[in-house]
């Protein structure tokens, strides 16, 4: 049985704008922005606390209002990778 | 064979004696010491000024032999989202891995404390990324963390090594790994060091992990301390060194530090072997620090050894590299890479060349052998992309299978340089096939790239399957990575090379003819090839086994003096066989297939154009008279009362003189008061009841008497006229929902029914609501959620009011 995808309360998300504009973004539709991610210019990590941490179902509802925001490129929410220390 | 040992520096770390793998120092025992990190050391070289972090589960960054070369720059915690990477301690002490490699790497020296690390005297982080959810966001993250401050980063963590997963880094990661390559370090590129898998005992395969199997990532496997195959070793044709590391319960195990201020030497697997690299390339970015992340490749390939690690697939490849799937290019070696390092001279750019993709469906059956070919002049004609000397081959595939743990993939060389790309996995039940998956080989680093290379795949079935299910190769490409030039040296190869392929004098400039010549008449004093020649070689021998070191070919010659030429069966799309001068001449632009090199000589052309087979030319549209056949992309003629048409013969758009269109179809135009009987198709005239009246006027068929229509001055409210193709009058169409008048459809509405406002043209809803504030209104516009009827109710008319 292949395991299902397991969706976190994270997500990346392009904006263009810079930090501000992200940060203005997430404040607008209920994120949290914790920077840009590494080194990716206009990547950011959004924080979204009211959303389940671990589901195996996708979040829609607001999340759906930010992917149609003009400011916003791109959006994905996170998925656990499994990942073993070797 | 180690070269003269050292004398062992007299290190007062406790635990130094029993590093085994550094150095013989009680002549009594056994030691292992051709990593050769002593003479290393005493060349001066113990990585200062590098920076190295461990991205993992943290490190304790007090601990003794840490502290001394701690690097809070080159350390952050994602999990935690803060800068301290100390690990989470529990009773397990679950969290022990980061310490422990980073011990191996820069552990200090002379300070009485447990070991000595491989770069005693370089910089060490710890990026702690693997207690908590790993994500494409944490891992992209970790690495890309001060990418201009920190040189290496040392992974021993990926995917599942269960011997059933495929999976890689995700879009961000991959990303991260770009971004590191090209600008990390400024510009001379992150290099990222990975563990190659600790699945041996389950039967995984390294090249199902897209880390491993990366281009960007130095892939390092382990041997035992006898050289043997440790238990949990994973073979795959992308390793490209190893180092010692731990193996059977007899043979020694490596030393480090250990949580809680500890030492250990009970270290086990792969991820031993990885830090360890590290820690050598620590040594040699000291000798030379401009040495970018392709020269750190180039440098672990032409230094490593097989030395005496046991592997019963040890080949050489066709550049003379010794490999093997167990250990990639063998034993690193610390002392031959920083001497190399020293006085290594920047590799020529790299190149990429993407081949075409062969997208023709192929069925694996069962217990056979699937072969699929195709000839590369690796992007010759392309300056930017032509590569001549091979660095990574990477083959892009999609198969479908119902067992995918049931194939074996191997890669074939122009060369016969064979590569397993993947194995066998019996664990492995699933039935996703790959979609799209890279696997990457390096064991033809340094061969030439031009030629036929051919992908083999057995599917051999370990359990019974429905034979009426099988797998299917559906597509598949190579890529290309290398050099247009010898890496080597200043000179390019082919100038070098002894003798060259035959090319008739005619067709030389006289000054470079006479270049060439000399070339000859120096190489002819060096020394004679005796080996096999290619197959493809003609009846005056070689220089080489390869293809491109013919010195005349059987069947055709391919490519140029500029370029190199090479012998090959027959020519490659885009070239067609002369056979008076035995050489692949290029067809005419746009033309894939050719008899001649005229424009009106090509039988298939290129992707995109289309082949007009009464004219033998390649076209981009098809001309008037002719439709685009798009299975096959031809152009084919219509039907002969059609001027024009689409998708078939028959699907008319335009029709010739004496021809209207009806439909799709051209029929004969028939004279005032005659119609078009159906058979024979010909004008009969009207029966003499139909008139003038309004009733009257319905089409003159006696098979449509269409009784419903109606002949109206002007269409009633609640419709509007339109044109309607194939009609010479025009049709009352029915106005959008909830528009009671209009001009004609979707933003032309006059008058909204009942409960509905007119707002640009569209009836929406009459609900209004409190809360569109400027930035939820220009969303709702962006998007044209008012075009659209789920979305009325999102405030159309508070957002257009508000303008």
């Amino acid at each position: 049985e292949p395991s299902r995808t397991v969706y976190t309360n994270h997500w990346a998300v392009r904006v263009r704008g810079g930090p501000a504009e992200a940060a203005r973004l997430a404040a607008a539709y209920g994120y949290i922005s914790l920077g840009q991610i590494g080194s990716l210019e206009n990547y950011y990590h959004f924080h979204h606390s009211r959303t389940f941490k671990r589901s195996t179902l996708s979040s829609r509802g607001p999340h759906n209002f930010l992917r149609m925001d003009p400011k916003v490129d791109w959006l994905q929410q996170q998925e656990v990778k499994r990942r073993v220390k070797r | 064979q180690a070269r003269g040992e050292p004398h062992a520096q007299p290190f007062n770390d406790p635990v130094w004696p029993n590093m085994w793998y550094l150095h013989c120092g009680d002549k009594s025992s056994r030691c292992r010491s051709e990593m050769n990190i002593l003479a290393a050391w005493q060349r001066g070289y113990t990585g200062k000024n590098v920076v190295i972090t461990i991205l993992d589960d943290g490190i304790e960054r007090n601990h003794p032999d840490l502290l001394q070369n701690y690097d809070p720059l080159a350390s952050y915690d994602v999990n935690g989202n803060d800068h301290d990477p100390t690990p989470r301690y529990d009773a397990s002490n679950e969290n022990k891995h980061g310490t422990r490699c980073a011990g191996e790497v820069a552990a200090a020296a002379n300070n009485s404390y447990c070991i000595v690390g491989i770069a005693y005297n370089a910089r060490i982080g710890g990026i702690r990324m693997l207690d908590g959810d790993v994500t494409d966001v944490v891992e992209a993250k970790s690495l890309g963390i001060r990418p201009d401050y920190i040189d290496i980063y040392s992974a021993s963590w990926g995917p599942d090594d269960d011997g059933k997963t495929v999976d890689g880094p995700g879009l961000l990661a991959k990303q991260a790994f770009e971004h590191g390559i090209k600008k990390g370090r400024r510009g001379l590129g992150s290099i990222f060091v990975w563990a190659s898998g600790n699945g041996g005992r389950e039967g995984d395969y390294c090249s199902c992990d897209g880390y491993t199997n990366s281009i960007y990532t130095i892939s390092i496997s382990s041997t035992t301390e006898n050289g043997y195959k440790p238990w949990y070793l994973e073979e795959c044709a992308s390793t490209l060194a190893t180092t010692y590391s731990s193996g059977a319960f007899y043979e020694r195990k490596i030393v480090t530090t250990d949580l809680r201020h500890r030492c250990t030497d009970g270290h086990t697997g792969t991820s031993v072997s990885a830090p360890m690299v590290a820690g050598i390339i620590a040594l040699a970015l000291e000798a030379n620090p401009l040495l970018t992340w392709r020269d750190v490749q180039h440098l672990l390939v032409k230094t490593s050894r097989p030395v005496h690690l046991r592997a019963a697939d040890w080949k050489t490849n066709g550049a003379g590299h010794k490999v093997s799937h167990l250990y990639g290019f063998g034993l690193v070696d610390a002392d031959a890479i920083v001497v190399e390092a020293k006085k290594w001279k920047t590799v020529p750019p790299q190149h990429v060349c993407v081949g075409s993709l062969d997208r023709v469906p192929k069925y694996i059956r069962p217990d056979h052998v699937l072969r699929a070919s195709t000839l590369s002049n690796a992007c010759a004609e392309h300056r930017d992309q032509h590569v001549l000397y091979l660095e990574h081959v990477v083959v892009r595939l999609s198969i479908s299978h119902p067992r995918r743990g049931d194939l074996q993939i191997s890669l074939v060389s122009p060369a016969g340089t064979r590569s397993q790309l993947l194995a066998r996995r019996v664990f492995d039940h699933s039935s996703e096939g790959f979609k799209g998956w890279e696997f990457m080989t390096v064991h033809c680093w340094g061969e030439r790239a031009a030629g036929e290379w051919t992908l083999e795949i057995h599917d051999t079935p370990t359990q019974v399957r429905n034979p009426a299910v099988q797998g299917k190769l559906k597509e598949w490409s190579l890529l290309f990575y290398g050099t247009a030039e010898h890496p080597y040296t200043a000179l390019g190869a082919p100038q070098s090379r002894g003798r060259m392929l035959e090319v008739p004098a005619s067709e030389m400039e006289p000054s470079r003819a006479a270049f060439l010549q000399s070339q000859v008449e120096v190489a002819e004093e060096e020394e004679e090839y005796t080996g096999p020649c290619h197959p493809e070689c003609g009846d005056q021998g070689c220089d080489g086994p390869n293809a491109d070191q013919c010195l005349n070919c059987i069947h055709y010659s391919l490519g140029s003096v500029k370029t190199g030429r090479m012998c090959v069966s027959s020519c490659p799309a885009g070239f067609f066989g002369d056979e008076g001068a035995r050489r692949c001449r290029r067809c005419y632009k746009g033309c894939e297939r050719c008899v001649g090199r005229g424009p009106t000589q090509c039988t298939a052309c290129k992707r995109s154009l289309y082949h007009h087979p009464e004219m033998s030319t390649c076209v981009v549209l098809c001309p008037a008279g002719f439709y685009a056949e798009e299975r096959h992309k031809r152009c084919l003629k219509c039907h002969q009362s059609c001027k024009k048409c689409v998708g078939e013969a028959d699907k008319c758009t335009a029709c010739k003189d004496g021809f209207s269109l009806a439909g799709e179809s051209c029929v004969p135009e028939c004279q005032p008061a005659m119609y078009l009987s159906r058979e024979p198709r010909r004008c009969e005239t009207c029966p003499a009841s139909t008139g003038p009246g309004e009733e009257d006027c319905a089409p003159c068929t006696p098979e449509t008497p269409a009784p419903h229509w109606r002949c109206v001055p002007a269409c009633r409210e609640g419709f509007y006229p339109a044109e309607s193709p194939g009609l010479p009058n025009k049709v009352c169409k029915r106005c959008d929902d909830h528009c009671s008048a209009c001009e004609g459809s979707s933003g032309n509405c006059l008058k909204c029914k009942e409960g509905f406002s007119l707002l640009g043209g569209s009836c929406v809803t009459n609900e209004t609501c409190t809360n569109a504030d400027k930035t939820f209104c220009e969303m709702v516009k962006s998007n044209k959620l008012c075009e659209k009827k789920l979305f009325v109710q999102f405030c159309c008319q508070t957002c257009l009011m508000a303008g």
